[in-house]
């Protein structure tokens, strides 16, 4: 018996030209019977993951030939959201690296990258109407992504069905924004007297914001996403405490001493710039902790380790849509089979109605922030462990067998390892294949 | 697999595929067609996936586009 032909049909309107958004239909029915396999989709999204199950049908035999069973599938992502978060800020990240990576993603079904693109110790995002941000924050000249390079990303992401959001994290972790942009920064006081040391942007100027709603505008015409992220995490008070006009101005507002009011006030004002844009804000889990006032649609991502179900439970409960991560920073590594804790983790293991989980909680992402990490080492840290979470964000929550699951993720291991990507082994072992890499 | 599906029914029943003849192809009435560069360029991508190894091996004369 013969397979000739996979034969992909679209149902509804393609929408090829499209980006993929957070309510695209992802969903395929597969058939595959002698002479010829039929892949459904409403949309090409769909048809993307289904050519991926189909490719992992197909296998070689000890004499070389190809062969599939006949099979039958029907499939649709649990989350709608399945990120990859990326910094490219600790360290620069080739554009190859971030290509390899979008493609690995596209093996495990994942569907967003979240690129926290710039951070304290660089500023690598070539701005067209700030150039100098990237002239004076990134580390040199060709560590920078210009317009054609985040071009290239975005099309090379939506072939393969996968959003990217674009992190642009304030108040806080902007010392390389201080660089190209005078005054954006608070400056630090010891003694009452000004010292060469910024700390976070400085909220009680008008010109922050006259910055933020042009830095804004590029961004949201820039990236076609429906959302940014705006970060909000790990604001550091002490410089902005140091300062005597904040303080003026803190007692002005009546803010007494509560610097968790001023951030507020200043994200606060940040959302209505996202939302003046037609956009919608993604934040760490501070700004709802620290009780900012959002907008119905913001979406909290929950990145603290301590009681994430706890977190997760207190913002569905306000009615905000989350995202997990808080389990899954992969840039911690540790001696074993650490993949085996990420893939038991459930996003939905907390009190509540299940009608609010399932609405609410859109999905998760595994994280490598950049510290330790750079293109010599990111493909192999992230892969196959990032495959454990990809796996509990796509498939049914039922599928929690750990031995199947190290059988097939071995084998998808070496799947990967074939595909160009160099995924560490989960154990001992060996692929059929070997190749260099 | 990898993620596992939501629904799954394979059975024993094996189909061999020649690398040389199979084709991924649009649909008679699908939405989509040769002018849809997404799908176009996602056929080409996983046509070399499954048999990329296969081409290596045997040379670009038993390669057929797809």
């Amino acid at each position: 018996a013969q397979l000739d032909q996979l034969q992909v049909s679209i149902t509804l309107q393609s929408q090829c030209d499209f980006f993929p958004t957070l309510s695209s239909d992802e969903s395929y029915s597969l058939l595959v019977q002698e002479p010829v396999a039929f892949l459904k989709a409403n949309r090409v999204w769909g048809a993307l993951r289904g050519l991926e199950t189909f490719s992992q049908l197909v296998y070689q035999d000890s004499y070389g030939a190809f062969t599939i069973n006949e099979s039958s599938i029907t499939d649709l992502p649990r989350f709608a959201h399945r990120g990859i978060l990326i910094d490219t800020s600790r360290h620069y990240l080739p554009m190859k690296t971030i290509f390899k990576t979008l493609d690995a993603m596209a093996f495990n079904k994942f569907n967003v990258l979240h690129w926290h693109v710039v951070d304290d110790q660089s500023f690598p995002y070539q701005s067209t109407a700030f150039p100098e941000l990237s002239n004076k924050g990134s580390y040199s000249l060709s560590h920078v992504y210009t317009p054609s390079d985040v071009h290239m990303v975005l099309e090379y992401a939506r072939l393969r069905g996968i959003r990217v959001i674009p992190e642009f994290d304030t108040p806080g972790h902007t010392q390389s924004w201080g660089k190209g942009q005078k005054n954006l920064l608070t400056p630090c006081y010891s003694e009452r007297k000004q010292i060469e040391k910024v700390g976070p942007i400085n909220p009680t100027l008008n010109t922050t914001y006259t910055f933020f709603k042009t830095f804004f505008k590029e961004i949201s015409s820039v990236f076609p996403d429906e959302y940014i992220h705006l970060g909000g995490d790990e604001v550091d008070f002490e410089c902005w405490s140091s300062n005597p006009k904040i303080q003026n101005f803190m007692k002005k507002k009546g803010f007494g001493n509560d610097f968790t009011k001023l951030e507020s006030f200043y994200i606060k004002k940040i959302l209505d710039i996202i939302k003046s844009l037609k956009k919608g804000s993604i934040v760490w889990q501070e700004v709802f902790d620290d009780k900012v006032e959002l907008q119905p649609d913001t979406v909290v991502e929950v990145w603290k380790g301590e009681n994430y179900l706890e977190e997760l439970r207190e913002v569905t409960s306000s009615g905000y849509k989350a995202i997990l991560s808080a389990p899954w920073y992969l840039d911690i590594i540790s001696y074993g089979q650490d993949w085996r804790q990420y893939y038991i983790v459930d996003p939905l293991n907390f009190q509540g109605s299940e009608k609010k989980k399932q609405q609410l909680v859109i999905g998760g992402e595994a994280c490598l922030w950049g510290e330790f990490v750079d293109a010599t080492n990111l493909i192999p840290r992230l892969w196959p462990r990032a495959s454990a979470v990809g796996e509990r964000l796509w498939s049914p929550a039922t599928v929690t067998d750990l031995d199947n699951a190290y059988s097939r993720l071995v084998t998808h291991r070496c799947r990967m390892v074939s595909r160009g990507i160099a995924a560490q082994p989960l154990f001992t072992g060996h692929c059929d294949r070997e190749h260099k890499m | 697999l990898w993620p596992w599906p939501s629904s799954v029914k394979v059975s024993p029943k094996l189909l061999n595929i020649a690398a040389e003849n199979f084709l991924i192809v649009h649909g008679p009435n699908s939405t989509a067609g040769p002018s849809c560069p997404l799908l176009q360029e996602a056929f080409r991508r996983y046509y070399n996936y499954i048999f990329g190894f296969h081409k290596r091996l045997h040379g670009p004369a038993n390669f057929q586009d797809g």
